[in-house]
């Protein structure tokens, strides 16, 4: 007879850590750091200050690897440190504000790693505004799915942030120029944040910081009507029981004022005045398709997002490559499936390396660079929509086009963050995007040639 | 200050639906339908019958569509059909047997999916061999990650089995040409099932039985000592505590008598009389090591794959598609990182419907047809490597390459089950089985040319 159980979170992500990005030896080294720099650029633009974070990668002996990560950031609070590592599933992060950090997993898939491939457990260390320094170290019971705490004691640091040490066995010279070119990427789009790598403690590159202007501190927005499925409303309703479907339609959403509350009511032949508690759930079915069927929202609230910005990511780009030719765009906020969302991008052109007629391709979401599975990422399909030989010269200059996503949702194919899904509306607004930028290449192209030859004359 | 909390499975893959299959309406549809006929056929193989399993798509109102996927299998346990149903991570399959299921997911999936765009519940009718019928109505508290029993009653059937319905909001009229291809490519792999599809009741298509000879069932195995990480090997001493490590490595692992004990033992320099408990994290370091490095062992157990055979596979894909020229080929067992595997493939060709000079590639995971997200995926990687005009006479005739992996586990991409990651073991011997097969295609060319150039003279 068939046996029926359960498993937990941690076990599904330990048999299928390939789905996370730790599938193999030079992957697992990478996504490693790529987890641990991300958690620690989002708790340091969480305390208000500039970032500085400190990568330090040590050869072991026989593939084994340490990846030590340290930041200046608003640290962890005591009782969430053990859970916050050893603990899938579980964060801080759970809320609509964009942020890098979004599953809960990350943190734990690293330390996952780390211990079914060495002996060693994880230590944080770590200090808040408003305690002394900890320092622990730990293992997750992964059919559990909850931290084994292997020491717990007091630490002297000098002030708040974290540093993570997490030995992994791995291919460092591998994994080694992807992660360079990972914290290369990260200050293109955290140009405010400095980044030092250290390889066998010698260090190897400073990067950023490009500029001092903080970025825009997302805020929490009220969710926006057309993610109102039948869940997140049946949520709403047993929030606010006794209030009527008119006011939680008001109070709970963004962009429904009372006209639009009550167009939306009569679309679904729902009487304004029901209360919560009294609707079936056929009504909240009505509700539902009235909310996701209406087109006359207006834009979403952006005050959660937090984009780049034209001066930094035009500075951050220049500062990384030689470019000569520098152009921004932007489009949004405009939201799929009710999750506001921006995109950003910026081409730019320098001497060319070798001869390519197509630009290449920079991919970013919520502040994180996707190096990895760009063959079927939305931004990659609509840079080959675009016939880039009526813009470019070709082969004289190399072109480059970054393109960044920021949404309070990232439709990401897996967990481990490399590639978008294709979904239609950013699909639409990244190529109205990079056929404004296309434009602007092709005109400043021309003028370049006038130039070019009036000089020749 | 920081928020912290947990969050259920139910709830990541509520946020995270994309990841699953469940993106968009067509997507979802179409993943209803997969994760439901794959549940029936692996009930199906389980009780010894031949397959035959009815899909009854309806069209109902406003983009909304009942889907009902009836088989004639095992059925489902009395006490285990609300969780199978209304629990993420829960399920029958997690031991290491080849079947098409392995989450303990993808029911659910369609569950939570169906509930937050209708409010419709879904609805199981089963019966075992060894009890009378029972009716279900049933939701998922996706916050909790558990079931909620709307109606559960007992119910008259004609025999064992399971029927279930759901409905969903999707668009049937874009899903259903890929929903009768999957069903078709269904065939393909398990050629003993019949597939009954109707479309708003009407008989759209009857597929396969192409053959009634059963496929072998695959029995449970030891696992493969390649496989032995940390976390497996503290499992089977804790399982083992006053056992030697010597009998422990014996009796556990498939490939490992006495001898090779003894030589793995050396290596990771552990004195063979060990006592389980005794052995430090460090000591389990060394083994896990000693292990994964060992390259003498034998081929893996294949007792655990079922692999389509070439009678079967053959004869299907005769049955399904207009080919003349057929061939199969097969490799294995092999493992990747400790997980059995066999790749299969046939390659055939026929009339040509238009030019085209790379192969038409179809993909199959344990009996699963693979049909989205080709790009990124190891047997499209494969496929490219392979220089075809060097095969096959270009344009005459249409070639086709259909392979399919069989493993105790599957390394998908995403939980969508749609593409294949870059593993290097599989890839190598897809690479070897494709090459292969183009040369027998080449020889069979030859010989073709030759006849027909005789007729011609
Ligand atoms: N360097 C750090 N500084 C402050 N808080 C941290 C740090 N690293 C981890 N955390 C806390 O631990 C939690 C868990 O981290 P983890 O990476 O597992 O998940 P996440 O960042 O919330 O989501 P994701 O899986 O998308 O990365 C975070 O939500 C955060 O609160
Ligand atoms: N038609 C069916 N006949 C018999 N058992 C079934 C049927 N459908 C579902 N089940 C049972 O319900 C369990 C859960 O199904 P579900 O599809 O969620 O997960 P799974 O098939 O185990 O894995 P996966 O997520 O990879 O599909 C199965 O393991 C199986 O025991
Ligand atoms: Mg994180
Ligand atoms: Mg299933």
């Amino acid at each position: 007879a068939a046996v029926f159980n359960s498993i937990s979170p941690a076990e599904f992500f330990y048999r299928n850590r390939h789905m996370a990005g730790f599938g193999n030896a030079t992957l697992a080294v990478y996504s490693t750091v790529r987890e641990l720099v991300e958690n620690s650029l989002d708790a340091c633009e969480d305390s208000g200050r500039l970032p500085f974070i400190i990568v330090d990668l040590v050869d072991e002996s026989h593939d084994f690897v340490s990846v030590t990560v340290a930041d200046n950031g608003t640290g962890i609070p005591y009782q969430h440190v053990s859970e916050s590592f050893g603990k899938m599933l579980f964060g801080s992060k759970y809320d609509t504000r964009q942020k890098r950090g979004t599953f809960g997993l990350g943190a734990t898939m690293a330390v996952l790693y780390g211990q079914i491939t060495t002996e060693h457990a994880v230590e944080v260390h770590t200090q808040t505004g408003t305690s002394g320094g900890h320092a622990y170290r730990l293992l997750i019971d992964i059919e559990h799915n909850v931290p084994i705490v292997e020491s717990d004691s007091t630490l002297d640091r000098d002030g708040p942030g974290t540093t993570v040490t997490i030995h992994i066995k791995g291919d460092l010279k591998r994994a080694q120029d992807r992660i360079l070119e990972y914290l290369r990427m990260t200050t293109i789009v955290t140009p405010h944040a400095k980044v030092l790598l250290r390889i066998n403690r010698i260090a190897t590159a400073t990067l950023g910081r490009w500029t001092e202007q903080l970025p825009s501190v997302p805020v929490v927005s009220k969710p926006h009507p057309r993610a109102a499925d039948l869940e997140m409303l049946k949520r709403l309703i047993a929030e606010n029981k006794q209030k009527s479907v008119r006011s939680i339609l008001v109070e709970s959403f963004q962009q429904v004022g009372d006209h639009t509350a009550a167009r939306l009511l009569r679309h679904a032949a729902l009487d304004s005045r029901k209360v919560g508690w009294s609707l079936s759930r056929e009504e909240i079915s009505r509700l539902s398709a009235a909310l996701k069927s209406f087109d006359g929202f207006a834009r979403p609230d952006g005050s959660c997002l937090s984009p780049v910005g034209r001066d930094s990511f035009l500075t951050s780009v220049k500062s990384v490559f030689p470019v000569s030719f520098c152009s921004y765009g932007r489009r949004g906020p405009s939201e799929w499936e009710g999750n506001p969302f921006v995109v950003e991008g910026v081409l730019a052109s320098g001497d060319s390396v070798d001869e390519s007629d197509v630009p290449v391709l920079y991919r970013f979401a919520n502040k994180v660079p996707l190096l990895y599975d760009a063959s079927d990422d939305v931004f990659m399909k609509v840079l080959k929509k675009i016939d880039w030989s009526k813009y470019c010269v070709r082969g004289a200059r190399q072109v480059y086009v970054f393109v960044h996503l920021s949404s309070t949702r990232i439709p990401y194919r897996a967990a481990g963050k490399q590639s978008i899904a294709l979904v239609p509306e950013i699909e639409a607004e990244a190529l109205t995007l990079l056929r404004g930028l296309a434009r602007e290449l092709g005109k400043s192209a021309r003028e370049l040639g006038h130039r070019g030859r009036s000089v020749k004359k």
